[in-house]
């Protein structure tokens, strides 16, 4: 079973396996160019060596025979290097939590929760409409009492003005006055009949 | 093989912080 | 704790000490033994060379890989998020494969740091309204007052007109 090392491959960007196989590639590719170049410089010796009885053949099959067991410790070696590799270095130990999931383990939320704070949200988003719309409504109603008022007041203003007029002109009380009024010209109707009836 | 789980690593470590993006732009402009 | 840098650098080295002892003099002279036996210096020479240009590459090798991912500053900061994480024992969250589920924990502070707001504005939406409906209530007893004594001063004036109407019935007589 391959452990596919995501979490790893999150932090790193590759896959610590790749990572290793492309160590293991440029290695090995060496390997076999030194192997190369030795047999190469070995092969150019010979030739400046006369009635030499090594052909190149041979000393390519002395390559391969070298090639092979160091390839096969290689490999081994390699091996090793790589489970080390892969526990010690490109590996995050199963206690840590790389920094992007921090929030993973402060809110972790079930479905249901998620849910009920979704629709609490919504709740305080009518409510808070709501609390806006009486706003208005009050701040409407007092805009209106306001100008109810100024007319009330205009009205009351209107019936001092006239007792003010009544009071210009001499009339200190305008009711009382014109109950006198109504007295004195009662009082005069009572004379004038009175002094009819002294006439006829 | 590879790719794919690099492909969902990558996602899993920019996706969250791009949808964080609108969920907060989607909350701001709600709450305007 | 050793920096991850370091213990890379030291298993590549141990890997080379490994490889250059398996391709030990001998075994090359084992192997090339005929060549060793006409010309033993250049075997020496070529051997040596071999051992020198395998270490060389294998470590050119693991500079460029330090520095085209810029490996050590990403191994690092791995080093100081291990450091930073110590001190917790048990397993840490892992993405659990499901993405809603993932994400979810992602948002939900957001969502919480909304949720908080809303609920502050509504407060503070309430306690305004609250005052505003005590100034209205208080307004409207204000404004009944004023119409109590608007209507007041209008029966007065309504008694007061009946009288004058009366005058001058009488006086009219």
């Amino acid at each position: 079973s391959v452990n596919p090392m995501t979490y790893e491959a999150q932090f790193f960007g590759f896959t610590p396996q790749t990572c290793m196989l492309r160590i293991y590639i440029a290695f090995q590719d060496y390997l076999f160019e030194v192997m190369q170049a030795v047999e190469q410089v070995l092969v150019k010796k010979l030739d400046g060596v006369s009635n030499c009885d090594i052909s190149p053949i041979q000393i390519r099959k002395c390559t391969e025979k070298f090639l092979g067991f160091m390839k096969g410790r290689f490999d081994s070696l390699f091996g090793k290097m790589e489970q080390l590799f892969l526990q010690l270095i490109l590996h995050i130990p199963p206690n840590i939590l790389l920094p992007e999931d921090k929030f993973q383990e402060l809110h972790s939320y079930s479905e249901e929760q998620f849910q009920l704070l979704k629709e609490e949200i919504e709740q305080l988003q009518e409510k808070y409409k709501t609390e806006l719309c009486a706003k208005q409504a009050l701040l409407a109603e007092l805009e209106e009492q306001s100008v109810v008022q100024a007319r009330l007041r205009q009205t009351l203003t209107l019936f001092d003005e006239l007792i003010n007029v009544g009071r210009h002109h001499g009339t200190s009380d305008f009711r009382e006055s014109l109950v006198s009024l109504v007295q004195n010209s009662r009082k005069l109707q009572d004379l004038r009949g009175h002094i009819e009836r002294e006439g006829a | 093989f590879d790719e794919i789980i690099v492909d969902i690593a990558m996602k899993r470590k920019q996706y969250p912080r791009k949808i964080l993006e609108y969920v907060i732009n989607t909350i701001k402009t709600k709450q305007e | 704790p050793v920096s991850r840098v370091k213990l890379l650098d030291t298993m590549v080295d141990t890997f080379l000490q490994k490889l250059v002892a398996a391709g030990s003099f001998q075994r090359f002279t084992d192997c090339y033994k005929r060549f060793y036996q006409l010309q033993p210096d250049v075997t020496q020479r070529v051997h040596d060379k071999f051992i020198t240009q395998l270490q060389t590459s294998i470590w050119e090798e693991i500079t460029e890989i330090k520095q085209e991912g810029n490996m050590e500053a990403v191994l690092n900061a791995l080093d100081q998020i291990v450091e930073e994480g110590k001190g917790r024992t048990e397993p840490a969250w892992r993405p659990s494969g499901v993405p809603e589920e993932d994400l979810r924990s992602t948002i939900v502070p957001y969502f919480l740091q909304q949720r908080d707001t809303l609920r502050r504005r509504v407060q503070r939406q309430e306690v305004e309204n609250q005052q505003l409906a005590e100034a209205v209530l208080a307004r409207r007893r204000q404004v009944e007052q004023l119409q109590l004594q608007v209507q007041a001063r209008q029966q007065a004036w309504q008694a007061l007109y009946r009288e004058q109407r009366e005058l001058v019935a009488v006086l009219r007589e």
